[in-house]
């Protein structure tokens, strides 16, 4: 990298941009705070969860990739408000978002994660890895509450979040970007202010270091999501083809 | 574009399924 690509920023720039990211996050949180507290933390019953494991395999499918969908679409627009983002090629704002808008989503997870319980808000109320057996991923499932337990019990404030979600789009190293040094800068930039709110926060010298093995994590569990959609849609093609959001397809089964 | 014409839509879209 140049110098352009080491970007020093002032105690006040840290602070503005940390405050400008979080802003967009919070717009573009698919539940408000508000929404949250008012929620009852509710778990499936019994027969609920029954219901969920005797749906056919690709019916199954078909609803977490609808939710996955839903969920995406709010990353866009987070990513749409990162300032210089919308700076960047097209070319690379697509790269980003398609190598990153799932892992956004499972740092997102974390505000709607239950840890005592090992439950997670889906499709109206808590639900265990259980919930989830007829996709026929169990590996998958609990690589992804291992993962909700772990970064929920880093305890991230929203702004935390925030920061952490941009840092992680703006992954300089994801593969076809056209313009990486453009990209690199805006992520040192924000893994500076990243850096400055965990100070300001008081937080361990530690934390910063737990985030990049999470970063770390995400590519993985990421990687796992892509390789047990490649072997289901091998057994089930026409699914896939037919009964997909086309967003998840563009994204994941391109 | 034509194989990310979703993602092109949404990226050009000023209006956000937010604000909808």
């Amino acid at each position: 990298s140049n110098g352009d690509a080491s970007p020093t920023l002032t105690l006040a720039e840290h602070d503005h941009l940390a405050q400008i990211i979080c802003k967009s996050h919070l717009e573009t949180c698919q539940y408000l705070r508000e929404e949250l507290q008012e929620m009852s933390w509710q778990s499936f019953l019994q027969e609920e969860v029954e219901k969920y494991q005797n749906k056919p395999q690709e019916a199954m499918w078909q609803l977490c990739a609808v939710k996955i969908t839903d969920a995406v679409q709010y990353v866009v627009e987070f990513a749409k408000r990162i300032d210089g983002f919308m700076d960047l090629c097209q070319n690379d704002q697509i790269v980003l978002l398609k190598a990153g808008s799932l892992e956004v989503i499972f740092v997102r997870m974390c505000r709607v994660f239950d840890s005592q319980n090992n439950t997670v808000y889906f499709d109206g109320k808590f639900a265990s890895p259980d919930v989830f057996k007829s996709l026929g991923c169990d590996d998958l499932i609990s690589s992804v509450f291992d993962f909700g337990q772990s970064i929920c019990s880093l305890q991230l404030t929203e702004e935390e979040i925030a920061l952490f979600s941009a840092f992680v789009l703006l992954s300089a190293d994801r593969s076809w970007l056209r313009e990486k040094l453009q990209v690199e800068k805006l992520q040192r930039k924000t893994e500076s202010a990243l850096q400055h709110i965990l100070q300001k926060n008081h937080r361990d010298d530690g934390v910063l270091e737990k985030l990049r093995c999470k970063a770390s994590a995400l590519r993985a569990l990421c990687g796992l999501h892509s390789e047990k959609l490649a072997a289901f849609r091998t057994v089930y093609p026409d699914a896939v083809r037919t009964l997909f959001p086309p967003l998840y397809k563009e994204l994941f089964a391109a | 574009k034509e194989k990310h014409k979703i993602l092109h839509r949404l990226l050009q879209n000023s209006t956000s399924p937010v604000e909808l």
